[in-house]
């Protein structure tokens, strides 16, 4: 096993690279390399070994107090047991669902989670305005109420499909087999690169056999 | 024209999805 596990102790709810590596697109080197940058990010506000909802934002945004819909969101989804922080184990699982080999189907399915703001099991119509109303917010896109509605209704009605007032799984996955551009954000090509990103630890690693 | 934007497409520009800012060192 080497030196490395007894050198310190490792944060609260880290998990063994192994079994991550098994359950992810990760390779166990890939693993070790989120590891350091999960240290980094884990610290950068309060050094407890999790990733708290300001440390996250503060790591996209450069800045703590940034709000912003959809990252809020990312940050719940990647918070599986609900509990307010991201632990190693949470983080590694769900950036693998950004991963270039993920699964389509797994993409798909965390952007409807995502856009599932209330958690019902369906995109509603108010779901999307709010969203929509939420991007030009944070842009300098300025758009009339009845230009908005029209992008709304329209998109919304093209969606669901069978015109039950929501969108739900399939006619989601439907609607993003007919415009994929849709779960392109789901893909972080960098996770390719990731032992390349943080070297520190693998190189450690190969001098310790 | 803005009204044959798709509101999906809109949305998923968003800053909040930047998660490579993650990996800036």
């Amino acid at each position: 096993m080497g030196c490395y596990h007894s050198k310190k102790p490792k944060s609260q709810g880290y998990e063994d690279p192994t079994v991550l590596a098994a359950e992810t697109p990760f390779t166990v080197s890939e693993v070790e390399a989120l590891y350091e940058l999960f240290k980094k990010l884990s610290s950068s506000i309060i050094n407890d070994g999790l990733i708290h909802r300001e440390e996250f934002q503060l790591a996209l945004f450069r800045n703590r107090n940034m709000k912003n819909l959809f990252a809020d969101r990312i940050f719940d989804l990647f918070d599986v047991k609900r509990n307010g922080v991201i632990e190693f184990g949470e983080f590694v699982r769900s950036l693998g669902i950004f991963h270039p080999n993920a699964s389509i189907k797994d993409k798909i399915t965390f952007a409807f989670r995502l856009y599932d703001l209330r958690q019902t099991g369906f995109i509603e119509q108010e779901e999307l305005k709010e969203m929509v109303l939420a991007l030009l917010h944070e842009s300098e896109l300025t758009l009339s109420d009845d230009v908005i509605e029209t992008i709304v209704e329209k998109t919304f009605n093209e969606a669901d499909m069978n015109g039950d007032g929501k969108i739900d799984q399939e006619e989601w996955r439907e609607f993003v087999m007919k415009y994929p551009s849709l779960i392109k954000n789901m893909t972080l090509p960098y996770l390719k690169d990731i032992t390349m990103a943080f070297p520190s630890f693998v190189a450690s690693t190969e001098v310790e056999d | 024209k803005p009204v044959s934007m798709n509101a999906f497409e809109l949305i998923s520009r968003s800053p909040g999805f930047s998660l490579e800012n993650l990996f800036e060192r």
